[in-house]
């Protein structure tokens, strides 16, 4: 009888695997049991392959590279044990143009099974939005909040032809 | 399953009543540094049951009770409400919306309420568990938290594998 | 006699409350002895002031916020103690435009007294530069660095003039 | 004073001699994620004396030495040469220009040089004293540690000044 955890383990892995050649093309990932035999207690680590790199320590990546890999492994988990929201503040704030393409890659996948809550200062995520919340701190030190449907935004004659 | 409103009332620099309307799809928040986006995921890792204060960026509780600000006095009480859309069933619990609300006076007073019913902790724990939001350690990524994910210890990862499972 | 360090003090001091009004325009900042019976080995700390707000903690500031608190406090160190050079890593990632407008002021300020060297994915940034090194990694999964002048990138009419 | 150039072979993912020409004013390093930006800075702090590898995302000292890619084999060594202008005479030596090397081979051995002569770390750390460059604490900062500065404890804080000083 396989562990609940050994069950996930695997599931895991199948998304991390799809998830991370996505965000790595050319790319291999899996999480690894560092005991094997004592699964029931085992932490699990990363093994990466990235294309023309050999990562021999994960604290020798690069600040973009660390937030993509991490991205990977959540949204697997996501994929592998849906919740139904998530909330991301700030993630990609270390990417570059490219690797924020394939982030908003991976919202535009996941936004018809999932609420996500992003916070951003990026323009190129912003541009991705179903709905906008601008928060604003007026001068009286206090938060107030606005909010705009995106899909209102689009050209009159789209919307009249929706 | 989906996050319908939040209503934050004198949490961190919410001075004023907020109602938040929420839908599913891609939401974005943007707004200069400081303006309060990040407290309002602060207000939602309150609701859902936070227990120590550093999760929520403050050291003792009351930090997150609105201190003032230039011409504003603090105020006594902070109040969270997330309501939860349950159309499709999804938390153990028969009515198509599900309203938590937890409250922390200065005096160190903190209640829960489950649609309007006082809960204890472990009410809620139980009613989110079956939806993958328990802790939500891999559900909620704060603000710089990203790059912490691969420093965690082995044990800790296996921790988020085992939430979720 | 007074201490070598509380001289440096007093003059980190006159600067951070120099440039932490430029950063938060209104605002006043200074750093504080915690034990004052023992001025030899007490810790600082910030005692900070910032428009329409309260601040009880530092811990309770933002992202954005704790960048130009700790870029104030650096550069009033280097305005006081002048070296040779400061190198900056992606200080700006959590900046919004305004606040990134503000710190680039700050190199504005220095670039004639020291060498700045500065990593950067924003434009922005790379706007204020006199010298663009381009990193790239090729194929072989080595670094590779092309240099380029941007004052060469001035209209030849301008050139020619200098 | 200022940087003049500095000379990488065998440092990170530096794996041919690479010389990048520095010069005054403001110089902005641009390029994809791990395009190799940070291992620039990386071999500043090593040049400059660093001991711990942690200062250098390591785990071990020869985690700095190239440990090779898809199709090229790791090196056994690496060196870092920064040659600084010293026209005003910042640097007590008598010398327009100061270069300043470290290496590192895979068996352990360690080397400085000043000027082409050999060195020890403590040579190294008396001739950077006087420029304020010390430590290098409050002039270097590294990917991410811009947050850290105001999570430091006050002792830590007071030490930068105190280096400044
Ligand atoms: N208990 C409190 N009472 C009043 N104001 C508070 C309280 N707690 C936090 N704040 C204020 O909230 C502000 C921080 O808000 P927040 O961290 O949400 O900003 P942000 O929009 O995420 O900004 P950034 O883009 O820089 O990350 C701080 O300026 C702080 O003074
Ligand atoms: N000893 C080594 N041998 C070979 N490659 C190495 C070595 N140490 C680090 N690297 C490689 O260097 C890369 C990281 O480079 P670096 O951190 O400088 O990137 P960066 O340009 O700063 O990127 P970012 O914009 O994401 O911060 C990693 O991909 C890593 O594989
Ligand atoms: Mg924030
Ligand atoms: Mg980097």
């Amino acid at each position: 009888m396989r562990s609940v955890f050994m069950v996930a383990l695997e599931d895991v892995n199948r998304s991390f695997q799809a998830i991370f050649s996505q965000l790595f093309p050319g790319g291999s990932a899996t999480v690894v049991l560092l005991d094997t035999e004592n699964p029931l207690q085992s932490g699990v680590d990363f093994e990466l392959s990235i294309p023309a790199k050999k990562v021999r320590r994960m604290s020798l990546l690069s600040g973009g590279e660390r937030s993509m890999v991490a991205l990977a492994f959540l949204f697997a988990i996501f994929q592998s044990r849906p919740a139904p929201f998530v909330i991301l503040d700030e993630v990609e704030a270390a990417l570059d143009d490219k690797n924020l393409a394939r982030f908003l890659g991976l919202l535009e996948h996941f936004r018809t099974t999932a609420q996500l809550l992003v916070i951003s200062h990026q323009k190129r995520t912003m541009e991705v939005a179903d709905v906008l919340l601008g928060a604003t701190m007026d001068k009286s030190g206090t938060t107030k909040v606005v909010r705009e449907e995106i899909s209102k935004r689009l050209p009159l004659a789209i919307r009249t032809a929706e | 399953m989906y996050l319908k409103s939040l209503t934050i009332k004198g949490f961190k620099s919410f001075a004023e009543t907020t109602k938040i309307q929420l839908s599913p799809g891609v939401t974005v928040v943007v707004g200069p540094n400081g303006s309060g986006k990040s407290n309002i995921v602060d207000s939602i890792v309150w609701v859902l049951g936070a227990q120590g204060p550093r999760s929520l960026r403050s050291q003792k509780m009351e930090d997150v009770i609105f201190a003032g600000s230039n011409n504003r006095a603090g105020l006594g009480r902070a109040e969270v409400t997330l309501v939860i859309d349950n159309s499709d069933g999804t938390l153990p619990i028969p009515a198509a919306e599900v309203a938590i609300t937890r409250s922390l006076s200065r005096s160190g007073e903190s209640d829960y309420s489950i649609n309007g019913s006082p809960a204890r902790l472990v009410d809620l724990v139980d009613l989110l568990a079956d939806a993958h939001v328990g802790r939500s350690q891999h559900v909620i990524i704060g603000q710089g938290q990203i790059d912490q994910m691969l420093s965690a210890r082995p044990e800790e990862r296996r921790a988020i594998i085992e939430e979720a499972a």
